[in-house]
């Protein structure tokens, strides 16, 4: 989807 | 040894149809200090993150850490399989390759036992910081329902104003438009219906209703629904249990 950033932009692996 | 028995097999049952339609192989980690889980959806855009404390169970024992890995789809059609008073168990040992699903119905004497088959499920567990939100919202589960279910049909997109005083819903799209605006408000007989709103900054943020729509689905676990907005991070919504909570972090759309 345009302009939709996925999650691991924000979340990375612990 | 897992044991962990739930007074009613509903709550399970209400858990897991809250994320089945978003992720479908997920691991839950079983610990003595109770049961978690995480899984990203196919387009990598939702996360959810699952939280059952002890408390939510009638009684629960973990001897070791051990990760169930489910397969979501498999699990909702033995949990069809019980009735929603049953108490349900879920039993497992150290290393398990099945977890096995007792259903008891105590006033007739009935037992229904099942075996669910475990996955392998490699899914890497992301580190959720706690987050400084700019706007705190928190407001009747079906309210909200509504409102994504009604915009959802006008535009793929929602958009989320927040200032000081006033909430509001707009979408957008090819057959017209719509706009929700609400005010806080406190409902001293009820307070589930009350809408509070705690602003830090104003926010103007936008979504994929497709995601909303697969988060309000979770409304059937708690009477409201828990809604943090930051101009810099995903958006989570919450929805508590008794003891944990079932939460979706949803990343805003860029503008175009």
């Amino acid at each position: 989807m345009a302009g939709q950033p996925t999650i691991s932009r924000f979340f990375k692996p612990a | 040894m897992l044991e962990a028995k739930f007074e009613e097999a509903s709550l399970f049952k209400r858990i897991i149809d809250g994320f089945k339609d978003c992720v479908q192989l997920v691991n839950f980690q079983c610990k003595e200090d109770g049961i978690i889980a995480q899984a990203v959806d196919d387009s990598r855009v939702l996360l959810v993150s699952l939280e059952i404390g002890i408390e939510a169970f009638q009684n629960y024992r973990c001897d070791h850490p051990v990760t169930l890995g489910i397969d979501l789809t498999s699990l909702s059609k033995i949990l069809r399989c019980g009735n929603n008073t049953d108490n349900l168990t879920l039993i497992a040992d150290d290393t398990p390759d099945s977890v096995l699903l007792l259903f008891e119905d105590t006033k007739k004497d009935r037992i229904a036992e099942y075996s669910l088959k475990l996955m392998d499920i490699d899914a890497e567990f992301l580190k959720i910081e706690d987050l400084a939100y700019d706007c705190t919202l928190k407001m009747p589960s079906p309210e909200f329902s509504k409102i994504v279910r009604d915009l959802s049909q006008l535009s793929d997109s929602i958009n989320i104003m927040i200032t000081k005083e006033t909430i509001k819903f707009v979408a957008d799209g090819d057959i017209g438009s719509g706009s929700v605006i609400l005010k806080p408000f406190v409902n001293m007989d009820k307070p589930q219906e009350s809408i509070n709103l705690n602003m830090d900054q104003p926010v103007d943020l936008t979504f994929g209703s497709k995601y909303l729509l697969d988060i309000v689905k979770g409304s059937a676990l708690s009477d409201n629904v828990g809604v943090r907005l930051s101009s810099e991070a995903p958006a989570l919504f919450q929805f508590d249990l008794k003891s944990g909570y079932l939460q979706f972090f949803l990343a805003p759309k860029f503008n175009d």
